[in-house]
């Protein structure tokens, strides 16, 4: 199971429990495993002055200061996934066949502005 | 489908969603390996995307084919020959860019045979490139020849060499298995009783996806 971040109802930007559940797509009768994996997202606000556990890239920090000078006119920087995990299907394709296959950037691990 | 769930199979390199007719029961092999993937921390299993640890292969894709081939010819084998058999698989699900690392042919037995040929006779196994059609290539030695004593419950052979790892897998493969019996007294029947037992064939394929391909650069 993939690690589940810190999630507090935190205002900053911060990974967001979203647990995908394919039994709720209708995927069901050809996924295998898993049932449904925590893909979480990010969400939450990259406010004036950005702090440093904010995983901000040096632009994040030049944009919060002029939203600060100037909201209307620039928005705050977005709150993005930085870093991301693989995660691994086992499913029936379309002849039958058995497959395990690995596809990357599938779970949100850490979010930054 | 709706748009959103056409894209998102697109993006897991699915033309359209499955719907399994007769699905085939998951190989102990591949539960092992996902089972395994499951545990490995977050940055582990990134570091191991593009590798198949349980079987020392490059790869992000393993795949396990069904055999679609028949019994030749139709009815009973004559003299030593035991068994001969049209071996196809349908390899059309392997995608454009897809490099396969490892090919693993798997002949299963309804059970071990205890009690082989009678002594100095042995059981021949071998394996040809074949049309579709079921008739070996002209000119060419089998892919590959063994001899046993005794059957195992499972034989597994690997392929990777014949089907040139590295290169894409053409739509399909044809083989032709023949097991047959050689030396020692007895009626050639008698010497079969082991390959009677035949269960099935499937031919497993370990392939690199084309993300392991490209490097991305990373924040």
């Amino acid at each position: 199971s993939a690690p589940s971040p810190p999630v507090t109802p935190s205002p900053l930007c911060k990974p967001r429990r979203l647990y995908i559940s394919f039994s709720d797509v209708g995927w069901e009768n050809w996924i295998i495993a898993p049932q449904g994996y925590l893909a979480n997202y990010c969400g939450g606000e990259c406010p004036f002055p950005l702090a440093a556990e904010l995983n901000s890239t040096n632009h994040a920090v030049l944009q919060t200061m002029v939203h600060s000078l100037d909201p209307q006119g620039t928005p705050q920087p977005c709150c993005v996934p930085v870093r991301l995990s693989p995660i691994s299907i086992l499913y029936y394709d379309n002849s039958d066949n058995v497959v395990l296959r690995h596809y990357e950037d599938m779970v949100v691990d850490e979010c930054g502005c | 489908l709706s748009p959103q769930e056409s894209a998102l199979l697109r993006s897991l390199g699915l033309s359209h969603k499955p719907s399994p007719k007769s699905p085939a029961p998951v190989p102990p092999v591949l539960w092992r390996i996902f089972h395994k993937r499951r545990t490995l921390p977050g940055p582990q299993a990134e570091l191991e995307s593009c590798r198949v640890e349980e079987l020392n292969v490059p790869g992000s894709i393993v795949r396990v084919f069904a055999d679609q081939g028949r019994f030749l010819p139709e009815g009973q084998p004559q003299g030593r020959l035991c068994l001969r058999k049209l071996l196809f698989f349908n390899l059309s699900a392997l995608e454009e860019g897809e490099r396969l690392t490892m090919a693993q042919l798997e002949l299963r037995f309804h059970h071990s045979s205890y009690h082989g040929p009678s002594p100095g006779q042995v059981l021949e196994l071998r394996l040809y490139r074949a049309s579709p059609r079921g008739l070996p290539r002209p000119g060419r030695g089998p892919l590959l020849e063994r001899s046993f004593v005794q059957l195992r419950k499972s034989l597994l052979f690997d392929l990777s060499a014949a089907l040139k790892a590295g290169e894409a897998p053409a739509r399909n493969l044809a083989l032709l298995l023949e097991i047959s019996a050689s030396g020692g007294p007895g009626s050639p029947r008698s010497l079969c009783g082991a390959s009677d037992a035949f269960a099935a064939t499937s031919l497993l394929l370990v392939t690199l996806g084309r993300q392991c391909g490209a490097a991305r650069s990373r924040r």
